[in-house]
């Protein structure tokens, strides 16, 4: 899954800060039909990581796909997949074709 | 393009 995507690529954000720091903006329904990045906050846990960037598209976290999503149930996902005690990193399927 | 001039905008979500 997602493997398909021509320019993805698979970002692995350790949770190095309380926070992950991301601001993301789409999802169904909207003119962005996946979530966006549009900040990344200095200092968290993403911004430590120095793969995401802003303007990147989130296509999938951790595998679950964001495809279909609405803004609060991506958000939701993302904020889950960071707050989960099991792993120490949270992983983006990105894209930057939009 | 029609739309997604017909598409709302996304509110911004800081996680």
């Amino acid at each position: 899954p997602g493997l398909l995507e021509p320019t993805s690529c698979l970002i692995r954000v350790a949770k190095s800060a309380p926070t992950l720091g991301i601001a993301i903006e789409g999802g169904a329904n909207t003119r962005q039909p996946l979530p966006r990045i549009v900040t990344i906050q200095r200092g968290g846990s993403a911004h430590n990581c120095g793969k995401l960037k802003v303007g990147h598209v989130i296509l999938e976290v951790n595998g679950t796909t964001l495809r279909g999503k609405e803004h609060r149930a991506a958000a939701r996902i993302i904020a889950e997949a960071f707050k989960a005690k099991e792993k120490d990193h949270v992983d983006f399927l990105v894209t930057e074709f939009n | 393009r029609e739309k997604r001039l017909t598409l709302p905008p996304s509110e911004i979500t800081l996680l």
